[in-house]
């Protein structure tokens, strides 16, 4: 299964991921 | 016809088997090579993907659900599990029930539930992550085209179904429909659960969930293989689509559904039902939750009812939102 974000956010959002990095809930996506 | 036949050798089972194998081992491996110059692996042809559909993936997925739903002996319980726990890696330490017993079949073991103190949520990012998982892909929405993996992609408005226009202005395009201001852009990020991640789904930030709006559909795998195959995947699978409004403006949370997993619950929407035997191609089916201003929404919740007035449903950052369910 997969959840998809999809959001409206200042244009200088940043992600702070990996491609392909492993994530749990309540880490951090970006800012 | 008769003599003919006695010319030709009569075909030998093996080398036919050598040809034909080894035929197919060298298409696999030029169509590899040309990945491997850098080409993006060949997309499904709408054939391939008719066919793919036309596989009774739904029935599977209910008769899997089923199975799931069979309550197991006491002494088989810990075999099964472990072999699950095994097969997919599961980290039986952070699961708020360790004792492999107490679950009475492999529906409810999926559907465990974490301790709460292995979670902790980010305190300096407005956004995190809803669910456990592999970043499949995130970014900048350019146009009206989300990215499901690199290279792939699908229609935002074919994703999130019909908007409410703003206004009369009919030339704005989807993305701009959904943009309250024009200093803010649209960004994506897609999480992919493998079989042996924790399932339920979490609100990743603090948001207002103003309308659920429910696409049945097919139920392919949403491995990344074919993720990386199947253009317009997440528009073709069964999902629940929450959009409402966050500190930014618009925001909206999906939860795609798969083959084994075709259930999706979510705690504050009872009326909600996946993976139903018979839907209509095509169709979608709403449920609004900002009240007209006489109307007070109550809805029922994992906890008793949610509050909710006239603005939507509100759900605080790590709140418990729903779950994937097995079937």
């Amino acid at each position: 299964s997969t959840i998809v974000l999809l959001f409206e956010a200042p244009k200088d959002f940043n992600f702070h991921l990996q491609p392909g990095q492993r994530i749990r809930v309540g880490e951090g996506l970006g800012s | 016809l008769n003599t003919g036949r006695g010319l030709l050798p009569r075909p030998r089972p093996l080398p036919l088997l050598l040809l034909t194998g080894g035929g197919y081992l060298g298409y696999q491996h030029y169509r590899k090579r040309g990945q491997e110059d850098g080409a993006p692996p060949p997309l499904a042809t709408p054939t391939q993907v008719a066919l793919y559909r036309s596989f009774p993936t739904r029935l599977l997925s209910r008769a899997w659900g089923r199975l799931n739903g069979v309550e197991l002996p006491t002494w088989l319980r810990k075999p099964v599990y472990s072999l699950y726990i095994w097969t997919f890696g599961v980290n039986m330490q952070e699961a708020a029930v360790e004792d492999l017993h107490h679950y009475r079949n492999l529906g409810e073991f999926f559907r465990r539930r974490l301790k709460p103190a292995v979670r902790p949520i980010c305190a300096s990012s407005c956004l995190i992550s809803p669910a456990d998982g592999r970043i499949l892909h995130f970014g900048r929405v350019k146009n009206s085209e989300v990215e499901q993996v690199k290279g792939v992609t699908y229609s935002l408005e074919n994703f999130l179904g019909p908007q409410k226009r703003r206004g009369s202005d009919s030339s704005s395009s989807f993305r701009d429909l959904l943009l309250s201001s024009p200093d803010n852009d649209l960004f994506h990020a897609v999480v992919y659960l493998a079989p042996g991640d924790y399932h339920c789904f979490h609100s990743p930030t603090d948001w207002r969930v103003e309308l659920r709006r429910h696409f049945p559909g097919s139920l392919m795998s949403v491995n990344p293989g074919v993720a990386r195959w199947v253009k317009e995947l997440f528009c073709l699978n069964e999902r629940v689509v929450l959009t409402g409004q966050w500190q930014h403006g618009f925001f909206s949370l999906t939860a795609v559904g798969a083959t084994n997993v075709g259930s999706i619950r979510v705690y504050f929407d009872q009326e909600l039902q996946t993976n139903a035997p018979h839907y209509s191609k095509g169709s979608f089916h709403d449920r609004n939750y900002v009240a007209a201003d006489d109307q007070v929404l109550r809805v029922a919740g994992e906890g008793g009812a949610v509050p909710v007035d006239g603005e939507g449903v509100a759900l605080h950052r790590g709140e418990a939102v729903g779950e994937f369910n097995l079937g």
